[in-house]
């Protein structure tokens, strides 16, 4: 099944 | 210091309704510009992006950049006792240890005040890059909602396909499976109703219900919502109000 990824590895912190 | 003050208290009530189960504590930005907020959910899968522009407000004052950190459910608790019709005036010194909210009824002849005990908030800004998506499905937001409320009783995930003949929301469970179409259909009587795909590829995504079914409680912000999807970057769920936005990210799934 699909796994839910973390946002954060799509977006960094400035 | 800020002074804010809505004429239709109701939609900081909406805001909040559409925000506070997806995150507890958060920094209201306040500057020229208007009132903004970005925070994540604890587990990292979601974040809200509201602004609340200046225009919106009538009037509006901030003439030093101010971060209010704000318990929701507190905050929330507090707009519970603003009737529907009031105004609301919020209002901050520059020290912040305080939000001060004044409702007023629409006759003039009733003024609760509040003030609420703002915290100190260590948030870290996320940078959102700009994406431009292969597929942007605008709907009714009614229907959005109506959809992953059914699928919930199937799922925790949904699958969304977009083509250029429409957007299919599918869900897999142990009870069975279902899956609700709805056709590209531009031409339909009530604008508010259509549902508009622009397309440059035909995507494929899986997200979970859970969190898409916190984000529909923003539909009474806006009768329409947008879902911006490209592969396996994160979900952009928006409804735009008259003087700013509520956006909300989600990362997808992804299979092995």
């Amino acid at each position: 099944a699909p796994v839910q990824k973390s946002l954060l590895s799509f977006f960094k912190p400035k | 210091m800020l002074e804010a003050r809505l004429q239709t208290g109701a939609l900081l009530k909406k805001v909040l309704e559409a925000i506070k189960e997806l995150i507890t504590d958060a920094n209201f930005d306040c500057s020229d510009n208007g009132i903004a907020l970005q925070a994540m959910d604890n587990s990292h899968v979601a974040l809200v992006a509201l602004l609340l522009r200046h225009d919106g407000f009538e009037p509006y004052r901030c003439d030093r950049s101010l971060a209010l950190g704000v318990n929701l459910v507190s905050l929330s608790k507090v707009l519970r006792c603003a009737g529907n019709d009031d105004i609301i005036t919020l209002k901050a010194d520059d020290t912040a240890d305080v939000l001060s909210l004044t409702f007023e009824n629409t006759d003039n002849d009733r003024i609760s005040e509040y003030e609420l005990k703002l915290m100190d908030i260590d948030s870290e800004h996320l940078g959102i890059p700009d994406t431009t998506y292969e597929a942007v499905v605008q709907m009714s937001s009614a229907e959005f909602a109506r959809i992953c409320k059914d699928l919930q009783v199937l799922s925790d995930s949904v699958q969304i396909d977009v083509t250029k003949e429409g957007v299919k929301f599918g869900a897999k469970g142990e009870l069975g499976s279902g899956a609700v179409t709805l056709k590209q259909n531009g031409n339909v009587d009530k604008e508010e109703e259509a549902t508009l795909i622009e397309l440059q590829q035909n995507v494929s995504l899986n997200f979970s219900l859970k969190y898409l079914v916190n984000f529909t409680k923003a539909t009474p912000l806006a009768s329409r919502v947008s879902l911006s999807m490209s592969s396996e970057v994160p979900l952009l769920v928006e409804y735009k109000m008259e003087a700013g936005y509520i956006r909300y990210y989600l990362a997808p799934k992804i299979g092995e």
